[in-house]
């Protein structure tokens, strides 16, 4: 069987909030060493990969693989039941027809409980490589997230050029063009705030925005992301969770002119 | 603006 406590329902909020508009119906695979979503959207360009590890749960107890498959529609529901401080417990028997949510207040003797019917998801699962990436970097968030918002406006996609001036996003569209340059910065008092850079070659690609602005819904779950980039292979958005769990998206690129 | 490729022609399924 399945026990995982959270301590805070705030996490998976976020996660199920970040991913539910990009993907419907997921596995979460249930394993002795935490619980992995693999799903691409409709269209087969975005893949989001999660993995939260046991170790970001207290305790953790799964006795064989499980997968859960859920609505992430009706997951959302049930976790808007959920305060964000509540400790939230996931239960699955061995072979499942639903899994049980059990939301507890630190603060008061509230207990609610809730049951989702599961369903049959036959999931391609994808083998991601593993790569050696020619750019890697680290900036806020909250910045990626407004510079994808701010060239949405002017484009549907934006390129990425990463070389040892910096990285670049461009775009132009019908009313003109616009771009942003980061450079790497170290802030000392505010980390949080560091632009890190770290190339091996040049690259240049071109990515849809639409995608990319979708993928900062995820910006709430950490300060930092991380965009790692090799010429004609997906880009890779990552965000970093405690414990080395993650959310990382991964874009097909756009190609040729 | 380029073609949108497929992310299945990167990951293969396995």
């Amino acid at each position: 069987m399945l026990e995982a406590r959270l301590e805070q329902a705030n996490l998976l909020k976020k996660v199920v909030d970040a991913i539910k508009d990009l993907v419907q119906d997921c596995n979460f695979d249930c394993n002795d060493s935490g619980i992995a979503l693999q799903a691409m959207d409709n269209s087969h360009v975005a893949l989001v990969s999660m993995m939260l590890k046991s170790e970001s749960f207290s305790p953790f107890r799964c006795d064989r693989n499980i997968a859960l498959g859920i609505n992430l529609t009706s997951l959302t529901k049930v976790l808007r039941c959920a305060a964000n401080e509540d400790i939230l417990t996931l239960k699955a028997e061995d072979a499942p027809d639903v899994v049980n949510l059990v939301f507890e207040s630190a603060e008061s003797d509230r207990l609610s409980e809730y049951d989702i019917k599961l369903m049959d998801i036959d999931q391609e699962h994808l083998g991601i490589p593993e790569t050696e990436y020619a750019a890697t970097i680290s900036m806020p968030s909250a910045e990626f997230q407004k510079i994808c918002r701010d060239l949405m406006a002017l484009s549907e996609s934006v390129s990425i050029e990463c070389t040892k001036e910096g990285v670049k996003f461009a775009c132009s569209g019908d009313i003109g063009s616009g771009s942003v340059t980061l450079r790497s910065h170290t802030n000392v008092e505010k980390p949080q705030l560091n632009v890190e850079i770290d190339l091996s070659e040049p690259v240049a690609l071109t990515f849809s925005l639409k995608y990319l602005v979708n993928f900062c819904k995820a910006s709430g779950l950490s300060e930092q992301v991380r965009l790692c980039l090799s010429n004609e292979v997906p880009l890779l958005v990552e965000y970093a969770l405690s414990n080395n769990s993650y959310l990382r998206f991964y874009l097909a690129p756009k190609i040729g002119d | 603006e380029g073609t949108q490729s497929n992310i299945t022609s990167f990951f293969h399924g396995g």
